[in-house]
């Protein structure tokens, strides 16, 4: 049975997509199957991973929709034994338009019981909010990988989302618990960067990760070229954190 | 009577925050009269002005929900002329409460109007979404200004956008423009600041400002001290591009 995590937090640009597309490719260059739903309807891990959001069809949206079966939306992906259910623009819409249905937070996590046996993993991407699309992720996961970004502002929404984490925990999915916290762009010319990391390892020292993702320009170019970084620069200190990464999440499972 | 501009993008992580407290600062060092409205459930508008979003009340949640007026929930700043409208808690969960309320897109236009003869500008910080708290300050707004990372994944969501912009005034303003994209955390070291910065001026010539914010640890700083970048460190590259950009749109206008 796949392990399911949601990689979220609703503090805008802290490398949620740039870990999903880089830990799936690690964990699936370890011999794993990976599927990577994309929740975001800013699809960057689907045009992250060289496909146009406005041309799949279908895509998570009719999924959420009941309009199509999860199988008929996975994707293969050049990345071996990484496989991608994309978003879309239609996405943008769903928040709205689930409101009124029917169990509206499960429709991720039904649609995911019907593939999991696939798979080892399953990583889903979320958007930067606490809206329908991040608690149906929530709803539909047994842990959430929680980026924080090396800087002031990204440490002010981690307290909110854990308590978001519990009150679905407690209300939504009995499972769900917090995988750890990957700190990310961590920048050893700045003190920021280190005073970030002594905050939240004091706050909460269970949680976070050992490896942190240095800030490497070459994990922000790989997504032009449609490529993970194992597949653009392998050899660069970001890839390297994210190997590091999937070798600590096999290790804990 | 004010100018009111949305600082918006559903990409998150871009400089929204970092774009309305300094260009707000700036504007108010001019002689101008400034409101900063924080719309972001997030609340790092409010804290990156030394105030705490657990303790605000009334703020723009009561607001919008008709329990306070505008005018009660106006705090003063350390900046002379810039006035602050805070979010808080509560607003996380708005974005749902307001799906079934009546004129639920004009609330923050109707609420504005009560004090926009005390202002010259009015800026309006947004989430990373495009939900219904950033239709609220695009309906409410005369402009929006577009901060745009000099990343790849940033590129794509800019023509997402500038249709959602055409359709709000299409729909709910119709005299909604954009006043202009702003090229942020520009570094000068990587090629692809500068193969971004291209793109968007091949697709957009007219809309882009001149100032080039260049990406500058002291900007990322100032929010710790709850102060904008004009009271934490005037003589850095950041604080420069962000009068420069205050000049740029005091001449505009
Ligand atoms: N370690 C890193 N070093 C340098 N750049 C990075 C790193 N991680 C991510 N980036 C870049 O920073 C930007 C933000 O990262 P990303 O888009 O993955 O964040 P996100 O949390 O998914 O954003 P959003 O909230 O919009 O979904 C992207 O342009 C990405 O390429
Ligand atoms: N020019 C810059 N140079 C360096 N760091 C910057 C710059 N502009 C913003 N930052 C930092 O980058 C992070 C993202 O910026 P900011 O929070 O303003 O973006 P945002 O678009 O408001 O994010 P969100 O989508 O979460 O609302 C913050 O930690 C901020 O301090
Ligand atoms: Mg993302
Ligand atoms: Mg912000």
């Amino acid at each position: 049975m796949a392990r399911t995590y949601a990689v979220a937090n609703q503090k805008g640009g802290v490398g949620k997509t740039t870990t999903a597309i880089n830990l799936g490719a690690y964990l699936a260059a370890s011999g794993r199957k990976v599927l990577l739903v994309d929740m975001d309807p800013q699809a960057n891990a689907t045009s992250g991973l060289g496909f146009d959001k406005a041309e799949v069809s279908p895509s998570i949206y009719e999924v959420l929709m009941g309009q199509a079966k999860l199988a008929e939306a996975i994707l293969l992906t050049n990345r071996v034994g990484l496989d991608l259910a994309p978003s879309s623009i239609g996405l943008a819409g769903a928040e709205v338009e689930m409101v009124s249905l029917m169990a509206r937070e499960q429709r991720l996590r039904r649609a995911l019981q019907t593939i999991a046996n696939r798979y080892d993993y399953i990583l889903v991407d979320c958007p930067p909010s606490l809206g329908l699309l991040t608690l149906n992720s929530l709803t539909a996961a047994d842990g959430v990988i929680i980026p924080v970004q090396c800087e002031y502002l990204a440490l002010e929404g981690v307290g909110q989302l854990v308590s978001t984490v519990n009150l679905v925990r407690d209300n939504l999915n009995s499972r769900l618990r917090i995988v750890g916290l990957l700190m990310t762009m961590y920048d050893s010319r700045t003190n920021l960067s280190q005073q970030v990391v002594d905050e939240v390892c004091n706050h909460f020292p269970q949680l976070i990760f050992r490896s942190i993702v240095p800030r490497s320009v070459r994990l922000s170019e790989a997504p032009s070229y449609g490529k993970s970084i194992l597949d653009y620069d392998p050899a660069s200190k970001g890839a390297q954190a994210y190997k590091s990464l999937a070798d600590e999440l096999i290790t804990r499972d």
